[in-house]
């Protein structure tokens, strides 16, 4: 469902700690690496749209973040 | 279905487990019932036993705890993650936590999380279990609220399991899924039990077939959603294509089949109507105290359930439509305006029949019946035009 706009920022820290926890996204603390954090991000989300089943888009759209915001299990979706 | 790197299992078939503390949530002897089922769904599928110890370390220890508790998996507060639990070994291997933080109930409420239900998906992993993407399965990582009343398991499930410990002894492994043929036979909060079975539910119609008529429709967040039987049809500002959904993938305690629904915008707030009950919801949250009785809202007993339900933002009225009649609802005082019921062609012209479905755009009405929509001036309440129904989803 649509999104309060001004909330962006606040879900994209949301997107990142969920695939922190769930799919092993480790941030580069480097500022320096930034477009790669971003493409690491890119893929995470990927593998988080194809374990759900979402259409594959590598993109933070509405539909995955709706997925992250359920009430589920605390260990991870992937092997780490 | 998957399991932990390394597979690790029980290399025994006679498992303890100890309760260290409880919620306050429910019951004590609710939690251990409810525990106590979800081991035997994995006890009636594969050679382990489950043995209850009520001192010392056992091999699954479960708790309830919230934030920081110990391990370095914190809880999040309300939401987010409910409980976690770890794969079979020594210390806290096999261990199962619960975020205290949550509401647990013995029910399945939308208000609440089902202890049996959370219970048994941790003791999946307690007992070697990963996270499974197939959408229904118990290891699914999304809670589902479900009817819990004979609930068994996914046939996912039992091939992962019996791939860790193999089938029971006694008997070969008898499939123990749920058949459609169980749906419950009143209407509940509880999800139909044939969403969670891999059976074929039925095909949705074709966007543009002619003859495809609504059950209800309403906006929602700018939205547009179209809704029959189980599917929705989601017609967004932003996009161009028709998304299609199902209302279980927003609401999964509601079942489908809705009669009538409306949004009162300023509230973000939408309602839905089955037989003589309807809910609030704002956005995936159904707001606690709901189903309620249509007789709440003003309606005579002899009302069994509405065709339509319609908001007009400039009046703050809301047109409910039964058979040829309307009534109308004023949504400051909640109460029912006097001089209702009146028939509808007497102040819609050109409306001489039931109203499937309703819906406001643009300070438009439009009232939907079969695969006709008629478009009414919000105003003078004059006919506009006539359309197919299926005109909104790029027909």
């Amino acid at each position: 469902l649509p999104v309060i706009p001004e909330k962006e920022k606040e879900d994209m820290q949301f997107a990142k700690k969920y695939l922190e926890n769930f799919y092993d996204f480790k941030e580069e603390k480097n500022y320096l690496f930034k477009s790669k954090n971003l493409n690491h991000m890119a893929d995470k989300i990927r593998e988080m749209q194809s374990f759900f089943g979402l259409k594959v888009t590598g993109e933070l759209n509405h539909k995955t973040l709706d997925m992250m915001k359920q009430p589920r299990c605390g260990i991870p979706d992937v092997r780490s | 279905y998957s399991t932990f790197p390394q597979s690790p299992r029980w290399r025994k078939e006679d498992v303890t487990y100890r309760i260290l503390n409880y919620t306050p949530d429910m019951l004590q002897a609710d939690v251990e019932e409810a525990i106590s089922k979800a081991f035997q769904l994995w006890s009636s599928v594969t050679p382990l036993t489950f043995t209850r110890v009520y001192s010392g370390q056992a091999d699954i220890m479960i708790s309830f705890a919230s934030g920081f508790h110990g391990d370095f998996y914190s809880f999040d507060g309300p939401g987010g993650t409910l409980a976690h639990a770890y794969p079979p070994g020594s210390g806290i291997g096999g261990d199962t936590h619960f975020d205290e933080d949550e509401n647990w109930t013995k029910f399945t409420t939308s208000s609440g999380y089902n202890l049996f239900l959370v219970a048994a998906h941790e003791l999946g992993h307690s007992l070697g279990l990963g996270h499974s993407n197939v959408f229904g399965a118990l290891m699914y990582p999304i809670y589902m609220a479900r009817d819990t009343r004979d609930y068994r398991l996914p046939q996912d499930d039992i091939d992962g399991i019996q791939a860790l410990y193999g089938p029971p002894r006694e008997s070969p492994a008898v499939p123990t899924e749920m058949t459609p043929t169980e749906a419950p036979t009143e209407m509940s909060t509880q999800e139909e039990p044939t969403e969670t079975t891999p059976s074929k539910p039925p095909t949705r119609p074709e966007d543009c077939d002619p003859h495809l008529t609504f059950d209800a429709i309403t906006t929602l967040r700018g939205e547009i959603l179209f809704f029959k039987g189980s599917y929705v049809w989601r017609k967004s500002p932003y996009f161009s294509s028709i998304e299609h959904d199902t209302i279980s993938s927003f609401w999964p305690s509601l079942t489908a089949g809705f009669d009538a629904g409306y949004e009162v915008d300023k509230k973000d707030r939408v309602l839905f109507f089955k037989d003589n009950q309807y809910w609030a919801v704002s956005g995936y949250t159904i707001e606690p105290g709901f189903p309620k009785p249509i007789q709440n809202l003003g309606f005579p007993s002899s009302v069994r359930k509405i065709d339509a339900a319609v908001h007009d933002p400039n009046t703050k009225k809301t047109y409910f439509f039964v058979s040829n009649k309307y009534w109308s609802f004023k949504e400051n005082t909640q109460s029912m305006e006097r001089g209702y019921p009146r028939k509808i062609e007497v102040d819609f012209q050109g409306i001489g029949h039931a109203v499937d479905a309703a819906l406001q755009k643009n300070g438009h009405f439009y009232f939907f019946h079969g695969s006709n929509q008629y478009e009414v001036d919000v105003k003078t309440k004059k006919l506009i035009r006539i359309m197919k129904s299926n005109s909104w989803l790029n027909c």
